[in-house]
């Protein structure tokens, strides 16, 4: 599981 | 792109489309809270500062702009253009109670020490509360205008489709942001009270009163 800002939402 | 993710995005725009058509139609922005409005202005100018940085995808350029602009075309109604109708007597409450916390809570509790990145924090967290000046002003005038309400529906709408968004994406994609997760939790759960009365007396054609 990696954790990552979602950016690709908005 | 799920489906969760697909209506949350066309809510939010319904949501905008709602107020607009409002306050255009009546030539009035009467039970709408500026306030919150300028929250909303900050959020998105905060989130989407990285439209010049990244790109991710047509559709959400699209999208960032079009937020970007319709929040701005609705501060310009409200605080220019139908002015006089604005109700600000009961549009009281104190936006520093809110943007200190958020403010304070972006620098703490971020994922990286980043400006880019505190700026994105700070509007996760600012918009899961910037809905509070607007139902802190149907709660004080007791009351809201059916299309209001169709307002704060579509807007609630939006973050709790998020959540069903995020809860697929965990499980297809393994796919977690425990920020975005909470904040949009801690959203919609400020709605829910909203939510309970929507359905029950605005969906039932009555004006949505609160008790005295």
């Amino acid at each position: 599981i990696h954790i990552q800002p979602a950016k690709d939402e908005l | 792109m799920n489906i969760f993710r697909l209506m949350a995005d066309l809510a939010h725009v319904l949501a905008i489309v709602i107020l607009l058509h409002k306050i255009w139609k009546s030539r009035s922005c009467a039970g709408i809270s500026g306030k919150s409005q300028i929250l909303f202005a900050l959020v998105y100018f905060m989130r989407y500062l990285d439209i010049m940085t990244s790109y991710v995808s047509f559709y959400n350029s699209t999208m960032k702009l079009l937020f970007l602009g319709t929040s701005g075309a609705t501060l310009n109604l409200i605080y220019r253009k139908f002015k006089p109708s604005y109700d600000h007597n009961h549009d009281s409450f104190r936006i520093a109670y809110l943007l200190v916390p958020c403010a304070l809570l972006s620098l703490f509790l971020n994922h990286e020490f980043s400006v880019l990145e505190i700026l994105w924090t700070f509007s996760i967290y600012l918009e899961s509360v910037a809905i509070l000046p607007q139902l802190f002003m149907v709660a004080k005038t007791g009351e809201a205008e059916s299309i209001t309400s169709h307002y704060l529906f579509a807007l609630g709408s939006y973050r709790a489709l998020y959540v069903c968004n995020w809860v697929y994406r965990y499980i297809a994609e393994s796919h977690f942001d425990l920020i975005a997760i909470i904040a949009g939790l801690v959203q919609t759960i400020l709605y829910c009270d909203f939510f309970y009365l929507y359905i029950t007396k605005v969906l039932q054609n009555r004006k949505l009163q609160l008790p005295a």
